[in-house]
């Protein structure tokens, strides 16, 4: 299993690769050095990360582009398109529901669910909104394996109970809660409220 | 300094520790294993993280919890409200200039820059959308520290640059890109796209 460090910059990775790839004139291989030089990670860094993929570089010439990001691509995950089921059509469920940036890496809200009813059956470019009461039935028809969840803390651990009971394999929790998942369930959760109060704390210590 | 993992940590005692005194016949002390139990945390990581506050609880007796709630809020500089300016009115934007869960821990939306002409001059909330050319004026008059980047990754790092030259200390980056500032500036960085491919990662892995 790859450390999270390596994973996180393999995303990074395959960007610069991906700019790379549609350059006009577009160079065939590069080197570690190269590749850190873009991503801001050192040269020992990046040959230490790709050496996880198995991929060896040659001495001199470096790896090749397009090997290189097919292989990433095949160890993120991302050599198929995934379905998004997200949970919560409020002001955070439109902004990640219409987002491009996730459909063009293959991640598709392919449902939304809420319980307010004066949403239900409205739709965002063409995504419908469902009565969350619908969530078993339509993950399981659709074999969806993610879900964001975007509800308020109150209802962020019964959503996720709902969902894995439902069929949802992996989980985004945008919620400022602590989910408890089995653990075999994949779950990422995001905090923007932790970060602010990161920045407050490191303001507040250098007294700025 | 106090490490990072101890900081996180530090957002999270804290909501345990308001619940409880917003609770009616309200406890006076909390001992490290209760603390640890409603956090998910061992009491040894609970001990060690308070211990960087100088807090040193009584043998079973505990902490208490409005000492403790004062202390972690002073270290996380809440004691005191936070204007922060926002740059990007789209969706994320959006999201985040009205989102009260920002505002009850005292940050601020104050005001919204953007360069679309059709946007300048509305209002959210009662928070007015500027043109960004009046950003460095904004920024100094109200004396702003903080700032949330939501534009366009290509937008990102002049938006950057030009945040700094206005006087901004520390940002909290929601475009995905990694952003170059001087070393004395807080950055925090959040990139969804990066979780959601952790979990396609974590499935293909898993074959799941
Ligand atoms: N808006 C932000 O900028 C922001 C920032 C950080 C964190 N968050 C978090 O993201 C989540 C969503 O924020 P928001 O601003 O979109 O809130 P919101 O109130 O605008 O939207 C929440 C939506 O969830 C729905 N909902 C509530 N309970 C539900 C349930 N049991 N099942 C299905 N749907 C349910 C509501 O009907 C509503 O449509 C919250 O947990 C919030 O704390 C938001
Ligand atoms: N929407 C999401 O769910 C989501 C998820 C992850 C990351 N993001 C990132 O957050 C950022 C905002 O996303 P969004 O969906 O709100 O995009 P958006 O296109 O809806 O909004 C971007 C806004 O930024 C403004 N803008 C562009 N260049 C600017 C500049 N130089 N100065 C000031 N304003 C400028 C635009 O006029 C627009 O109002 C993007 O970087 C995106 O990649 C968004």
């Amino acid at each position: 299993s790859i450390p999270q460090g390596t994973i996180d910059r393999m995303t990074l990775y395959k960007r610069c690769l991906e700019n790379l790839l549609n350059e006009d004139n577009r160079r065939q291989c590069i080197t570690s050095s190269e590749l850190g030089k873009e991503t801001r990670f050192s040269p020992a860094t990046v040959r230490r990360d790709l050496s996880c993929l198995g991929q060896l570089g040659q001495r001199k010439v470096g790896y090749r582009i397009d090997e290189l990001y097919d292989t990433i691509n095949k160890i993120l995950g991302l050599d198929k398109a995934w379905e998004v089921a997200l949970v919560g059509a409020g002001n955070l469920g439109k902004a990640l529901a219409v987002y491009q940036g996730f459909k063009k890496l293959g991640f598709k809200v392919v449902v939304i669910f809420d319980n307010d009813k004066s949403k239900i059956g409205k739709s965002w470019k063409g995504i419908k909104i469902r009565d969350t009461r619908y969530m078993p039935e339509v993950i399981k028809r659709k074999k969806i394996k993610i879900a964001i969840i975007a509800v308020p803390f109150v209802a962020a651990q019964k959503t996720a109970d709902m969902l894995i009971k439902s069929g949802i394999k992996a989980i985004l929790n945008l919620a400022p809660s602590r989910l408890t998942v089995p653990d075999k369930i994949k779950l990422r959760s995001v905090d923007l409220a932790v970060k602010l109060e990161n920045l407050s704390y490191l303001l507040a210590r250098d007294k700025m």
